[in-house]
C-alpha cells in the first residue's frame, strides 16, 4: 500500500 | 464592506477546531452567496471545503467579493477569548463601536480553487457521526490504514496492524430507526477503498457539528466525508485512497 496520488489529479482547477 | 455577525461564537469555534489540524492557513472567500473555504493539506492528499450560508448568520453583509487570508491557529486563539454564546463580529472594513475589539492580521495566500464534481458516487452511506468517529479512533490504535467496504447490507471497516486485525461491520438499519442511530446506504455497486486513518481521525473533529455523517465513495476518486450543519450548510473533507501495489 504505497502510492497515494495527489488531490489535483482528481479535480480540475477552476 | 464585509460584516458578519454570529450570536453564537461556539459554532465558529467548532468549525475552526474541525479544520485547523488539517490546514494552517486558508482563504475565507466571502460573497453575497455565503462564505466558503477550500484548502488542501500540505501533502495534498486531503482537502476540505466549507460553506457557511448567509442565513446562518444573524447579520451578513458582503458588498463585494472578498478573500480573507487567515492563519487558523491565530483565528482559534482569538476565538478562544469568546464564550460559546458570545456574539462574534468579523469586519473586513472600518469597525463600529462594540464592547470588545480584537484585530487580527490578514495574510495574502495564493490558492487555486479546484472544481469538484458533486454527483455520481457509487456508494453513499449515512451514519451517526459519533459512531464513525468512534470507529476511526478505535481502529487508529491498531492500524495505519482502514479498508472501508460498502455493500447493500452495510459498511465494513477493516484494519491490520502489528498486533493483528480488527473488523467492524455496521448493518444498514431499517427505515424506522431513529435518526440519531440510522445507517442508510445508497449504492450502485459495492465499493472498497483503503484510506489513511490519521486523516479520517482528523476529519472526525467535525463530529460536534452534525448528528450524521455522509460518506461518499467511488473507485478511483477521493472519498468524501461530509458533515451537514444545522444552520450553516456543510463541511466536506476529501481524501485520496491508497493504491495497492
Amino acid at each position: 500500500l504505497k502510492s497515494q496520488a495527489r488531490m489535483v489529479r482528481f479535480f480540475r482547477f477552476s | 464592506m464585509l460584516e458578519l455577525r454570529l450570536t453564537r461564537a461556539g459554532l465558529l469555534k467548532k468549525v475552526l477546531e474541525s479544520i485547523r489540524d488539517l490546514v494552517t492557513d486558508a482563504n475565507f472567500d466571502c460573497a453575497a452567496t455565503g462564505c466558503s473555504l477550500q484548502a488542501m493539506d500540505s501533502s495534498r492528499v486531503a482537502m476540505l471545503s466549507l460553506l457557511l450560508r448567509p442565513d446562518g448568520f444573524e447579520h451578513y453583509r458582503c458588498d463585494r467579493n472578498i478573500s480573507m487570508g487567515m492563519n487558523l491557529a491565530n483565528m482559534a486563539r482569538m476565538l478562544r477569548c469568546a464564550s460559546d454564546d458570545d456574539t462574534v463580529t468579523i469586519n473586513a472594513d472600518d469597525a463600529q463601536d462594540k464592547i470588545s475589539d480584537y484585530e487580527m492580521k490578514l495574510m495574502h495566500i495564493t490558492s487555486e480553487n479546484l472544481e469538484i464534481p458533486e454527483a455520481g458516487y457509487e456508494a453513499i452511506v449515512k451514519m451517526p457521526a459519533s459512531l464513525f468517529a468512534r470507529i476511526c479512533k478505535d481502529l487508529g490504535t491498531i492500524g495505519d490504514t482502514v479498508m472501508i467496504s460498502v455493500t447493500k447490507e452495510g459498511i465494513q471497516f477493516f484494519t491490520r496492524g502489528d498486533i493483528r486485525t480488527a473488523n467492524i461491520f455496521c448493518r444498514k438499519t431499517t427505515p424506522v430507526a431513529k435518526e440519531k442511530e440510522a445507517i442508510s446506504i445508497e449504492m450502485e455497486k459495492p465499493v472498497s477503498l483503503t484510506l489513511a486513518l490519521r486523516y479520517l481521525i482528523s476529519f472526525t473533529k467535525a463530529t460536534p457539528l452534525a448528528k450524521q455523517v455522509t460518506i461518499s465513495m467511488s473507485y478511483g476518486r477521493p472519498i468524501v466525508v461530509e458533515y451537514k450543519m444545522e444552520i450553516m450548510d456543510h463541511i466536506r473533507f476529501y481524501l485520496v485512497p491508497k493504491v495497492e501495489e
